[in-house]
């Protein structure tokens, strides 16, 4: 029941949106932070054939089944984790990057991370004037169960609060960063311990570019799940 | 063809020179004037990597994580953005059956370059968090030996210290879309290049008629976690001339446990 085929019609020098209908599983390996259960991840591949060519494109990924909920609880003011449901007291650590250089390399990524989930953290916040962090960065955080708090590059330092204040209203070009954004999100989105996108470090991206990241990022409608009171959960 | 071999990283054999020391164009490096190896003003480059990382693995300049050695490596607010404007280059074999197309990808450019292809120029926007993707298959030599030459420019507003440092120096460095420590933090001193380079992977990815592009993967659940769903989307490119009958599927296989896969 893990592998399903469809055939379509794509049409010359064209490029199409196809979802595939929805894959059942019955009680799959669930993906948890460290310290919470195992990190289960599955191996997804997408293959293109072409009649009269052969396979013509594939693509891999290893993708874990967990939902990650958070809010802001009202009783403390923090932000509140769930994770499968369960919530979850986050142990974290501050991300810079891995080399003021970038001479990143996954041997490093995987000590450093591993690290991490050795000193019983279970979650890495990648700091707003460091990256967005590497696919081979979130590959380690997803096998050592490591959550992700990924911020964009804004900081309130040097957007608006810092001193002198300076570009208060962010980058020059806001077009220019929400696309960055956009790619930056369809690069790393697969990944199971992305758990928060957060538009900067301590300050509030300029009112358009946070409209737009939260339009972008909001839940989809389809998969919005309520709860018996009508209440969108997660 | 597996997507390993799919697709191929090309991170070996790049050189470097500072572009005001090099006296051709890209055009010309990519045809008649080719570097013939790390010879001045040319030197091997780490790719990816920084301008400055590859002048420190040439010991051009000092290492400066090392004392005070940051202190002997000009700011590029002194030296001007030429200065640390870079030229990287490297050959990379990639020949093609018929209907193949190949797509030569840059992950990660800090903050703007000039991509030069067997003597064609394609300029790539400004932005270092985006990934860039030329399609080549039309200007790949029919021998499968191509020459590719960068060059590659600083950010627009690399700033400029002030004595007394603080965080993120002059905070000209945020009118760019760009990592903004690299001017200077509280814990952190000013990167001289504000990190310039090809700073993350160089892929070569050749396809069939069809290309799958940026696949979303989402899970949804029901019944305590018993019920659960996986929702796939992707986009399909198809740049043949002809309409393309595909079979696309979807595979999904536990991880490899004690060196049995399950399906």
């Amino acid at each position: 029941e893990h592998l399903q085929t469809q055939n379509l019609s794509v049409p010359a020098k064209s490029r199409v949106q196809y979802t595939f209908p929805e894959l059942f599983f019955s009680k799959p390996n669930l993906w948890w932070p460290n310290g919470m259960g195992k990190q289960s991840l599955y191996n997804v591949i997408i293959n293109i054939d072409v009649k009269g060519y052969g396979e013509s494109d594939s693509w891999n990924h290893h993708f874990g089944f967990r939902k990650i909920e958070s809010h802001i609880d009202d009783a403390t003011g923090g932000r509140l984790f769930k994770v499968n449901g369960e919530p979850i007291f986050i142990r974290g650590g501050n991300w810079i990057l891995s080399d003021g250089l970038l001479r990143l390399s996954k041997k490093r990524y995987k000590t450093d991370i591993k690290f991490h989930a050795d000193m019983n953290f279970n979650m890495i916040r990648c700091w707003g004037g460091g990256l967005a962090e590497r696919p081979e960065f979130y590959h380690y955080c997803d096998y050592y169960g490591l959550l992700v708090w990924q911020e964009f590059c804004i900081t309130g330092d040097v957007d608006g609060r810092g001193i002198p204040v300076s570009n208060p209203n962010g980058p020059l070009d806001h077009d220019l960063f929400l696309f960055c954004a956009r790619d930056t999100v369809k690069l790393l989105r697969n990944h199971p311990s992305l758990a928060l996108w957060v538009g900067g470090n301590e300050q509030i991206p300029p009112d358009d570019i946070n409209a737009a990241l939260k339009n972008d990022l909001r839940l989809h409608p389809y998969f919005e799940i309520v709860d018996e009171n009508n209440k969108p959960v997660g | 063809m597996a997507e390993q071999e799919r697709k191929s990283t090309v991170d070996s054999g790049w050189v470097a020179a500072r572009s005001s020391e090099v006296q051709f164009s890209g055009t010309q490096l990519t045809t008649t004037h080719p570097p013939t190896g790390p010879t001045s003003p040319w030197m091997e480059a780490l790719v990816p990597g920084t301008v400055l990382a590859t002048l420190v693995k040439n010991k051009v300049v000092p290492d400066p994580f090392y004392g005070l050695q940051n202190e002997h490596i000009i700011d590029i607010a002194d030296s001007g953005r030429d200065y640390y404007t870079f030229w990287f280059f490297t050959t990379f074999h990639c020949k093609l059956e018929s209907n193949e197309y190949c797509d030569l990808n840059f992950r990660g450019i800090n903050y703007s370059a000039d991509v030069y292809l067997n003597g064609h120029k394609t300029i790539l926007p400004k932005g270092m968090f985006r990934r860039h993707s030329l399609d080549v298959t039309d200007i790949l030599h029919p021998d499968g030996t191509n020459l590719l030459a960068v060059l590659v420019y600083p950010p627009d507003h690399p700033g400029r210290i002030p004595p007394e440092g603080g965080q993120g120096g002059d905070h000209e460095i945020g009118k760019d879309v760009a990592t903004q420590y690299v001017e200077g933090w509280d814990w952190m001193a000013p990167i001289r290049d504000r990190n310039t380079g090809i700073w993350d992977e160089v892929s070569i990815s050749v396809t069939g008629p069809v290309k799958i592009i940026d696949p979303h993967l989402v899970s949804s659940f029901f019944d305590h976690y018993k019920r659960v769903y996986l929702h796939t989307t992707t986009e399909l490119e198809n740049r043949s001339s002809w309409t393309a009958e595909c079979s696309l599927s979807i595979h999904v296989t536990t991880e490899l446990e004690d060196g049995i896969c399950l399906v």
